[in-house]
C-alpha cells in the first residue's frame, strides 16, 4: 500500500541564475541572506 | 486575507509530479515539510513566472469547485497572491477529491523556478486558516494504511530521490531509524542537544530547537552563529556568496549535531556546495533569530541527504538514520 513518489534533484535556481548573471542582483534586490524567509512567520 | 510563510526556493532543487483536476492537469510541485499549503500558477495569472510555468485552468475541470477565498502566501525573496479552489488532487495512485488548494494570480520572482508550485507536508496550524492540507485529508479519508511518510534525498542521482506516503521502505536507510519527538507539532520541530565543531560546542550551547524541512536547501542558524561557522572554514563573500577553496574543503571540520542523545555528523563535502563553474559555497544561512526567542535551526536538504527522514503523525515523531 506503500506509495511512491519519484523526486527529480532539479538544477536550482541558484545555478540558472548565476548561469544568466543574474544572481548578484537577484541577491541584493532580495534581503534573504540566501537561506529563507522565517523573519516574516507570523505565527 | 491570510499571509503565510514559505521556504526559500533559491536553491530547491527536489521536485516530483503532481496533478490537479479532471481530466489531470499536470504540475511539478516541491514537497515541503516546512509549510502546509498546496498552490499551483493558474490561466488567471499575468506574471512573468506564469508563462514559463504549467498553470491550472479551472474551466476545463469538471469538478473545480471555487472557494474564491484570498491567499497570499509570503517567500523570502518573493510571493504568491491568489485565491482558494477545490478539485481533485493526484499523487501517484492516490486520488484526494476535494482538497483546498490555491490558483496563483500573481507571482514574483520565479521566472527561472524549477517548479511550478509547492506542496506542503506540515501540520494543519501552518496552513491557510479553514483549509486541511493534503495529507490531512489522505490521513482522514485512511486513504493511506499508516500516517506517515518519508523522504529520501540522492545527492549522487538526478533520479533516484523519493517520497514515500503511507509507510516507510527501510531499503533506504542503514541502521535503526532513531526516533525523535515533535517538540511542537506546527512545523517539524524537534529538540537539538548542541553542535559540535573539532569536539567543541559551537551552538546550540543550552539546548535548541531544530525544525527538519525539505523545504530548505541550507542548514538555517541563528546569523551570529552562522557568521562565526563561515569565519572558521574560511569562508569569504563573493558576489553576495559565501566562497571558499574548493582544494581546502577536505581539510574542513565535521559538523556533529547531537539530537536526541544521538550524533548525526556533517562532514564538508555536505555543507560546501561545487557549481557547474567548479566554485565552492557554503551551504550555510543565517537568520533564524527573527524567527523565535530560543536558538531555532533548520535542517534543510544539505542535512536530509545524508540522513533518511521519517515524518510520523500518528506518534507525532521524527525518524532519522543515515540514508544508503
Amino acid at each position: 500500500c506503500l506509495v511512491i513518489i519519484p523526486l527529480t534533484k532539479m538544477k536550482t535556481m541558484r545555478e540558472t541564475l548565476r548561469e544568466k548573471n543574474l544572481l548578484t542582483n537577484f541577491l541584493l534586490n532580495n534581503n534573504d541572506d540566501r537561506s529563507q524567509n522565517v523573519a516574516h512567520d507570523p505565527k | 486575507l491570510s499571509l503565510h510563510p514559505l521556504r526559500n526556493y533559491l536553491d530547491l532543487a527536489y521536485v516530483g509530479n503532481i496533478s490537479i483536476g479532471t481530466p489531470p492537469q499536470q504540475f511539478k510541485v516541491v514537497f515541503d515539510t516546512g509549510s502546509a499549503d498546496l498552490w499551483v500558477p493558474s490561466t488567471y495569472c499575468d506574471s512573468v513566472p506564469c508563462y514559463t510555468h504549467n498553470v491550472f485552468n479551472p474551466h476545463v475541470s469538471t469538478t473545480f469547485r471555487l472557494s474564491g477565498m484570498p491567499v497570499d502566501l509570503t517567500y523570502g525573496s518573493g510571493r504568491m497572491v491568489g485565491f482558494l479552489g477545490y478539485d481533485t488532487v493526484r499523487i501517484g495512485k492516490l486520488i484526494d477529491m476535494g482538497q483546498p488548494f490555491g490558483l496563483s494570480k500573481s507571482q514574483y520572482g520565479m521566472e527561472h523556478a524549477p517548479f511550478d508550485g509547492i506542496l506542503g507536508l506540515g501540520y494543519p496550524s501552518l496552513a491557510t486558516q479553514g483549509t486541511t492540507p493534503i495529507f490531512d485529508t489522505l490521513k482522514r479519508r485512511s486513504l493511506i494504511p499508516q500516517p506517515v511518510f518519508a523522504f529520501y534525498l540522492s545527492s549522487q542521482k538526478e533520479n533516484g530521490s523519493m517520497l514515500m506516503l503511507g509507510g516507510v521502505d527501510h531499503s533506504y536507510h542503514k541502521g535503526k531509524l532513531q526516533w525523535i519527538p515533535v517538540s511542537q507539532p506546527h512545523y517539524w520541530q524537534i529538540t537539538m542537544n548542541r553542535i559540535t565543531v573539532n569536539g567543541v560546542v559551537f551552538g546550540c550551547f543550552r539546548g535548541c530547537q531544530a525544525i527538519v524541512d525539505t523545504g530548505t536547501s541550507f542548514l538555517v542558524g541563528p546569523s551570529r552563529v552562522v557568521t562565526a561557522l563561515r569565519r572558521l572554514i574560511g569562508a569569504r563573500l563573493v558576489d553576495n556568496e559565501y566562497a571558499v577553496s574548493c582544494s581546502y574543503v577536505a581539510r574542513l571540520p565535521t559538523i556533529v549535531f547531537s539530537i536526541n542523545g544521538n550524533n548525526y555528523p556533517l562532514p564538508p563535502q555536505a555543507y560546501i556546495r561545487k557549481n557547474l563553474r567548479g566554485q565552492c559555497f557554503s551551504n550555510f544561512g543565517g537568520g533564524t533569530e527573527n524567527m523565535s526567542h530560543s536558538e531555532t535551526w533548520i535542517l534543510g536538504d544539505v542535512f536530509l541527504r545524508l540522513y533518511f527522514s521519517v515524518y510520523d503523525r500518528g506518534n507525532n515523531r521524527v525518524g532519522l538514520a543515515p540514508a544508503v
